[in-house]
């Protein structure tokens, strides 16, 4: 699942792109927006190809584009996050029965680790980390990477970090590929191959409720996704 | 205070300049960093010339810089943010307090709303709401200011919305000019006058451990938020 505790860094755009560019690799993959703001539901709304389930645990999802469905997000009746009124055994059983059906599932986290964040990291089994190549990006980090860890543990061998991956990386400001030399030699291995490249049409593809697979396949931004999707896929 | 359940927009780095920007022009200034992130506290931390209280209420406070003043952040103990056990009370105590001997409190707000958020909106008068001029930002807005309103009528005369301020102008990507027209003609007024251009010294400073007005005054991400200032103290 996508999470960092940081806003803004690409957690939404690289879930959907995830999910899309396992779908379109052939993988039967399910989306789940975590996130009460709903920004990945949003971004891939007027997507199309996708097909109704019959029967099973996909009925329970809407179809997205061919191999690809989606569990809406639970929307934001207010302000304030609720409490603990999520049924995260529901949300398991769903999970063990779309186990039967998928072999992907991709999970959108909001940031700050809230009720529906801490649902989302019980459901899956890895994490990826996006990371914005900027300051206040690596700070914390560490001591995020760390609580995870920790949670990892105590969620028995789930959210284990797969990687983490350089996000919004802008060749024309360098100080970004100094972040990115930055965290492979504190990370090292952990540190994921592939990078996102900062890219306007990443964003122009969510106005039009598409990912940029389906709206601007030749973007940058879409062939810096395939890489990811390549990289994930490959174990 | 500075709220926006989006997250990455502005938010911290918005409220340390109209902080510092509020102390250079003479006002007294208390910043709250009500983010377990703590990014607030760590982007003014080599910041230098602020003076120790000696009695009242701002004894509770670190100096940061001349007439400026910093309630830490509480810190992020574990991954998940704790429930309701934060002390309003004793912080609606220190609030007042501080009324007595500061002119201005500015409170800086994790994204969405949790325990933290909430406590910081029941601390201050009036809200403001950075935007980031890109697509994401618009969607969720008008929903979020409407709940705003809502949590400010049970907050009686609390958590009022002063302004929309437009963040991440970039003139070379139109877009984000063509959304800062969206906002202009969808709130009117709400949206104010002063926009902040994007400024890589803006992150920068941050890392410093400074504003942009200690560390790079001359840089166009300090104009912006002089002009923010000036706007605000003007009323
Ligand atoms: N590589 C990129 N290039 C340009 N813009 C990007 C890129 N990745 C993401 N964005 C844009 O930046 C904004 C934030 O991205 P996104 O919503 O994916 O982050 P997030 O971590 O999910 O945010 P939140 O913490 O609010 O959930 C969005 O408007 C998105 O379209
Ligand atoms: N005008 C700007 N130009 C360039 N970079 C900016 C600008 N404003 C903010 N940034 C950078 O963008 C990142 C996000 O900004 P900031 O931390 O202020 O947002 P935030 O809304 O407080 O985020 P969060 O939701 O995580 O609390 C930071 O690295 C910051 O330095
Ligand atoms: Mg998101
Ligand atoms: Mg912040």
């Amino acid at each position: 699942m996508l999470a960092n505790q940081k806003g803004g860094v690409g957690k939404t755009t690289t879930a959907i792109h995830l999910a899309h560019g396992f779908a379109l690799s052939g993988k039967k993959v399910a989306l789940f927006d975590m996130d009460p703001q709903g920004n990945a539901t949003v971004a891939v709304q007027q997507m199309s190809g996708g097909h109704e389930a019959k029967k099973g645990a996909l009925t329970m999802l809407e179809p997205v584009a061919k191999n690809l469905w989606l569990l809406r997000s639970p929307g934001a009746e207010s302000l304030v996050e609720p409490g603990a009124d999520i049924e995260v055994d529901r949300l398991l059983e769903l999970v063990q029965e779309l186990a039967k059906v998928v072999d992907w599932l991709v999970i959108d986290c909001p940031p700050r680790i809230d009720a529906w964040g801490w649902a989302g990291l019980q459901l899956g089994d890895e994490v990826l980390v996006p990371v914005q190549a900027e300051f206040f990006a690596i700070h914390g980090l560490s001591q995020m990477l760390a609580a995870m860890e920790v949670a990892a543990k105590q969620l028995d061998g789930k959210a284990r970090i797969r990687g983490v991956l350089p996000t919004m990386v802008d060749a024309s400001e360098p100080v970004t590929l100094e972040v990115v030399e930055d965290l492979r030699k504190n990370l090292g291995d952990l540190v994921l191959d592939s990078l996102v490249l900062r890219d306007s049409n990443l964003v122009e593809a969510a106005s039009h409720g598409k990912t940029a697979f389906a709206h601007c396949p030749w973007a940058r931004g879409a062939l810096c996704y395939g890489e990811l999707v390549m990289e994930i896929l490959d174990g």
